[in-house]
């Protein structure tokens, strides 16, 4: 006879850790230096800090690694370290802005395999404006997703930050090129950072900043009416029963001023002084769908959103690459599912890029380097569809493309973030961008063409 | 400030739905009709009835779709109901033997979905043996991750088993297809099943059985010694903590009989007497290690795992391909991470096949038949590496290869379980398996082509 219960997230996630990238010793290094480094920037970004990071890597023995990433960020408050760190889906990203992380789970997830792997506790030293600087150590209570505090003292920082040390089981060897990669393409996402790697006694790498102009902070945007759901409507309803449908609709959503509002409801044949909780289940399905499918709304307001932008973006892209040419576009901001999302990239000619007839693909998305699970990406496949013969690749070049999606809800496949699903309102814009970079890159080659032809005459 | 705070499973599920096959109105008719069905059989598997499932379709309007399942299995235990269809991360499939579900998120899925897009409550009509026939109606408080009971009342069946009955935005146009070709495929996952398809007035479709050998029952088998991460260890010395560690690897472990414990601890210069509660946690983490590293544990034992077989597989790929020649191959049971797995496979040649230079490959994993995200798996990227010219392809011809990999904990790449992740032991196997199959495609064509030969002279 068939037993039920339930298994916590914290369960869940350990049970199939492979699909937050935690599968195997070489994925686990580069997953955990990603989700540590994330972290730090975006606890730099709020504040509008310039950031400094330094990831070391000491060899322990022949499969056990120490990895710790210190951050100038704002730092944890103390009273939320055990559960930031310690429990699974809790975080201080919810609300609708575009961040790096989203989830509530990255860290909790290197904690957890570090402490599967070797079952030695993970020590946090953090300090914010408000909370002077504190060491814990705890580990995690995997099958109730609670957090474990197993010591904790005072421990003074120059500055606010963050380091976070742990033991994992990792193969140095197989993993070390990926992790230099993701983090010199970190500051091709992330331009104004700096970044040191340290392993064992080796020299440390330090890449960037390559920029000095710092993003604006991201605002939370209300829900934008194509995100209406039935789940969103019910809880917006709950909130303010008394509302009356026009009321609901200004005060609610984004972009619907009271014109847009009152129009809206005169089209659909709506009664705007109905109150929202007298409306009946036929009314709300109407109101659901048409919202969803009302096309005169005006384009999401950008301000939650924060793009990597063309200055900063080349001036990485030159440093790192020193590319015969690059070119920068951008898209206007959309929505998909309501959700804000803005395209931006770069197109690259120069020896440091393989000679190939596709041109080679660096994935962003948030302005975080995505290096697996390339094949399924949406951006991968509209790169293998999009027609570079026309745009100057009739035969192999060393070209190479950036592409950054920028979102307060990026459709990631799996909870490891390595790849972005395929959704059509995305890929329609992704298209628009590559064929634009294309045009770019023909029209520069041919003005290079064109001067090597009047040379030789 | 950043403000703290946590989700619901349900909540995150609901937010990134796309990661369970949920991302679109075309794959989640797909997914819906996956997760019910999977559910369907697994309820009759365990009690060795032979399947019968019955997939109805209506069109309720231009995107929104009504879609049932109805089987024959053993029915939900009217008490389990709520939270069995309405809690994510609730189930019956949590222990260690092979089951098509594994997660307990499914259904709970599909129902959420179906409720985010159509406002309507799912119904479900079960019945047990020890439960009469009950006919819920419920929806879920997804911010809670708790089922709501909306109305509930005796309603008989002429036997046990359970319909799920909900409404969905879809697009049947799109997603018709694949719907069709999983429902088809999957009586070659199981062969003795009976599977109906009924589309708005469309004449019904029908598949299996193929086969009338009901598999026999799975039993729950302990951890295998080599899945002992520090986490399953710390598990296994609480319940008992005063076993000495001859008793704690004899009593908890599969195949680790007196002696096999014995020869390990002497081999690790351990003290077979010692208490586990009084292990140092430099011998804890040392028994960790020689317990994953150890290569003469026996293999695993297999009864928690459940075959095809070759009899049942080749019989449906017959009655639905009609090729000219079908092969069968398996492997001996393996572990990854102490996971038993088995894999097996067969090999046909026919003109339903279309022709191609690498052979056709469905995938199984537990049975089920996988469609999406296929690039991505493990069994595509072993295809792709195997040289299948030298076992005859050296021309494209209409070959077609069916793997199914079962285990008690299938390394999925996400939750809508489509595609396996890259685990060394796994890939090993596959590629063995391939290979076999391989060479009996190429025997039996240098068979049938002297025959030719021996025929024209
Ligand atoms: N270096 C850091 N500096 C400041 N805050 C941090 C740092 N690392 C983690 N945090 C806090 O801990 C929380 C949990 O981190 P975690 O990585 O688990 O989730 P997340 O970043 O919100 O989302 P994701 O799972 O997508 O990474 C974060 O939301 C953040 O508030
Ligand atoms: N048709 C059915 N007959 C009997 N029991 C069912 C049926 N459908 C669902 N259940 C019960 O409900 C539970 C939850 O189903 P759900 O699909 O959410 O999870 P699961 O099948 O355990 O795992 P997974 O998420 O991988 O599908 C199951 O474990 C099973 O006990
Ligand atoms: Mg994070
Ligand atoms: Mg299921």
């Amino acid at each position: 006879d068939e037993t039920f219960s339930s298994i916590s997230p914290a369960e869940f996630f350990y049970r199939n850790r492979q699909m937050a990238g935690f599968g195997n010793p070489t994925q686990a290094v580069y997953s955990t230096i990603r989700e540590l480094v994330e972290n730090s920037i975006d606890a730099c970004e709020q504040k509008q800090i310039m950031p400094k990071i330094r990831v070391s890597i000491h060899t322990i023995d022949s499969d056990e690694l120490s990895i710790s990433v210190d951050d100038n960020g704002v730092g944890v408050p103390t009273e939320e370290i055990p559960a930031a760190f310690g429990r699974v889906l809790y975080g201080s990203k919810y609300d609708a802005r575009q961040r790096r992380g989203t989830f509530g789970l990255g860290v909790t997830m290197a904690i957890l395999y570090g402490q599967i792997t070797t079952d030695t506790p993970v020590l946090i030293h953090s300090q914010t404006e408000n909370s002077p600087g504190i060491l814990l150590s705890l580990s995690i209570d995997v099958e109730n997703n609670e957090p474990i505090v197993l010591s904790q003292e005072s421990l003074m920082r120059k500055s606010t930050g963050t380091c976070v040390k742990l033991h994992i089981r990792g193969d140095l060897k197989r993993s070390i090129d990926r992790v230099v990669e993701y983090l010199s393409l970190t500051t091709v996402g992330t331009p104004h950072a700096c970044i040191v790697l340290d392993v064992d006694m080796q020299e440390s790498l330090t890449w960037g900043p390559y920029s000095d102009e710092c993003p604006s902070p991201t605002i939370t945007c209300k829900p934008h009416p194509r995100s209406a759901d039935f789940e969103i409507l019910r809880r917006l309803m709950d909130k303010n029963p008394d509302f009356t449908l026009h009321q609901f609709l200004v005060e609610n959503f984004q972009q619907v001023g009271t014109r847009t509002a009152t129009k809206f409801l005169s089209f659909m044949a709506f009664d705007p002084s109905e109150r929202v909780s007298k409306l009946s289940r036929r009314a709300v399905t109407k109101l659901s769908r048409s919202l969803q499918k009302y096309d005169a709304f005006s384009r999401p307001d950008s301000r939650c959103l924060s793009v990597i932008g063309k200055r900063p973006m080349q001036s990485a892209i030159k440093s790192l690459y020193d590319p015969l040419l690059v070119a920068y576009d951008s898209r206007d901001p959309s929505e998909w599912n309501g959700h804000p999302f803005i395209l931006e990239g770069a197109i690259a000619l120069g020896s440091s890029f393989p000679v190939t007839s596709l041109p080679t693909l660096y994935r962003f998305a948030n302005r975080v380097p995505l290096l697996y699970d390339a094949s399924e990406d949406l951006l991968t496949k509209v790169l293998r569809k999009t027609r570079w013969t026309r745009y100057g690749l009739k035969s192999p070049k060393s070209v190479a493309i950036f592409i950054n999606l920028c979102s307060t809800r990026v459709p990631y496949k799996a909870a490891g973030k390595q790849s972005i699903a395929s959704i059509p309102q995305i890929e329609e814009e992704i298209k628009h961008l590559m064929n634009s970079l294309g045009r770019k890159l023909n029209k520069s080659l041919k003005k290079t063409d064109k001067i090597y032809r009047d040379k030789r005459r």
